[in-house]
């Protein structure tokens, strides 16, 4: 079911987990020699939304969580 | 299919295997025959040989284990990890790990998962084989309750694994049988489609008008009761629902007890009160609240705790308004007004139905806010209200909101 707003921070913690664990997302630390991505996660979410056929949005939408909350195999989908 | 990067996979057609440890959920008899099942999946596609081995140590070690086990990769709890194995090689390479705090199985039931699945999966692994997004394969990572009986393979799990060691040396003899029958009482594969419920088919993008099933059609269509819940709406018939939501355009069509597994099928009434993120269930004379997926503690608990007599012995249908923060119960002929700020039943009701809402002249199965209007259910009937005036504006067919 659809998200209440307070459950929204839990969500992207939850979501930032699961693209740690099965699509090698690490968080961008700043640096002055690497150009930035600004949305990192985004593009996390659209890979992990490419793999399991979902509309790739770079959003966390219902259908994306739901997908994240699904029992799995705790082998990564994707490997750097 | 996908293999691990390099392709890494056996040297050699005999592999051994060990199991180091027994789930309690499961007799030792069936974990072993789940495991050996497993194995002869991919035995039958592939010239390899598998060995079970009782001591010292072996390709492929099998273990049950909780949280931190030795790895880096602690399991989680029920839910969520399943289990995970690693691609061949030596060392942990090829071994298998299964989350013990979920409750195995030898089949598929709604208690549990599936050990003979998700061993097959995991050792698809321990061959060399990665995460197929080809949905309905062995190797896709979501666990997909199914019916276990005459398991094969899939093809493309079928091309990832013989990719790596070719086709058998000689054709087997009889098709793999993953299990003998099964106890009827145990799933039909009707229910075995329909464990993981919230599940979309992931390949459905988003169609321009919902995929119309004949049942959903059905002009003799009647709702035991009817709610929204966070956004979406849910029909209630028997031990069914129907989801239909703003976010996805298909019409889910779901066993209740996939949302709600300990609730009892087969509601009265129920309605939401969203400020709360609360909707109730009614059945007989009892009555369930839960937020999303979880039911609230202290319940059930009996309508008289509402305000109803002890003579009201069930709730035919409820709506609650919003706008006015109170909630319709019908019974009968009658209507019982309840305000959802003070918790407490309005003071003279219950009131004739007919004579507040013109044109509503029968009981009511089930009830709906939405768009603020009421939509009252009877039978394959419904009738489109307006709050304010309590007026009848038309009358529709039942299934009227699944695109029929």
């Amino acid at each position: 079911f659809p998200v209440v707003p307070e459950k929204e921070k839990e969500e992207m913690q939850f979501a930032k987990k699961y693209l740690e664990n099965f699509y090698d997302f690490k968080e961008e630390k700043s640096s002055l020699l690497k150009r930035k991505n600004l949305n990192p996660m985004a593009d996390k979410i659209r890979e992990m939304q490419s793999f399991f056929g979902l509309e790739v949005t770079g959003e966390l939408n219902h259908k994306t969580l739901a997908m994240m909350k699904q029992p799995r195999c705790g082998m990564p989908d994707i490997r750097s | 299919y996908s293999t691990f990067p390099l392709s890494p996979k056996w040297k050699k057609e005999d592999v051994t295997y060990r199991i180091l440890n027994y789930t309690p959920d499961m007799l030792q008899a069936d974990v072993e025959e789940a495991i050996a099942k497993a194995f002869q999946l991919w035995s039958s596609v592939t010239p390899l040989r598998f060995t079970r081995v009782y001591s010292g140590q072996a390709d492929i070690m099998i273990s049950f284990a909780s949280g931190f086990h030795g790895d880096f990769y602690p399991f989680d709890g029920p839910g969520g990890t399943l289990a995970h194995a690693y691609p061949p090689g030596s060392n942990i390479g090829g071994d298998a790990h299964f989350d013990e705090d979920e409750n195995w199985t030898k089949f598929t039931t709604y208690n549990g998962y599936s050990l003979f699945l998700v061993a097959a999966h995991e050792l698809g692994h321990s061959l060399g084989l990665g995460h197929s997004n080809v949905l309905g394969a062995l190797m896709y990572p979501i666990y997909m309750a199914r019916d276990t009986r005459d398991y094969k393979l899939p093809q493309d799990d079928i091309d990832g694994i013989q990719a790596l060691y070719g086709r058998p040396k000689e054709p087997p003899a009889l098709p793999t049988k993953a299990f003998p029958p099964q106890e009827p009482t145990e799933m039909t594969p009707a229910e075995a489609t329909t464990e993981m419920p919230p599940r979309k088919e992931p390949t459905e993008t988003t169609p321009s008008k919902a995929p119309v099933r004949p049942q959903d059609c059905d002009p003799h269509l009647s709702f035991d009761a009817i709610t929204t819940l966070r956004g979406e709406t849910l029909f209630f018939k028997g031990s069914y629902v129907w989801r239909k939501s703003p976010y996805f355009s298909d019409i889910e069509h779901d066993t209740i007890s996939s949302f709600w597994p300990s609730l009892v099928a087969g509601f009265d009434a129920a309605y939401e009160v969203d400020k709360r993120d609360r909707v109730l269930f009614f059945k007989d004379n009892h009555y369930w609240a839960v937020s999303g997926y979880s039911i609230e503690p202290g319940f059930p608990k009996p309508i008289q705790n509402l305000g109803f007599p002890t003579s009201v012995r069930k709730i035919d249908a409820a709506v609650h308004d919003e706008n006015t923060k109170k909630t319709y119960f019908f019974v009968g002929n009658k209507y019982w007004s309840f305000n959802e700020n003070t918790q407490s039943m309005e003071r003279g009701y219950p009131r004739k139905i007919a004579s507040d809402f013109h044109g509503i002249g029968h009981t009511v199965d089930a009830a709906l806010q939405k768009n603020g209007l009421f939509y009252f259910f009877h039978g394959a009937n419904q009738y489109e209200v307006d709050i304010k005036s309590k007026k009848l504006i038309r009358k529709m067919k039942s299934n009227s909101w699944f695109n029929c």
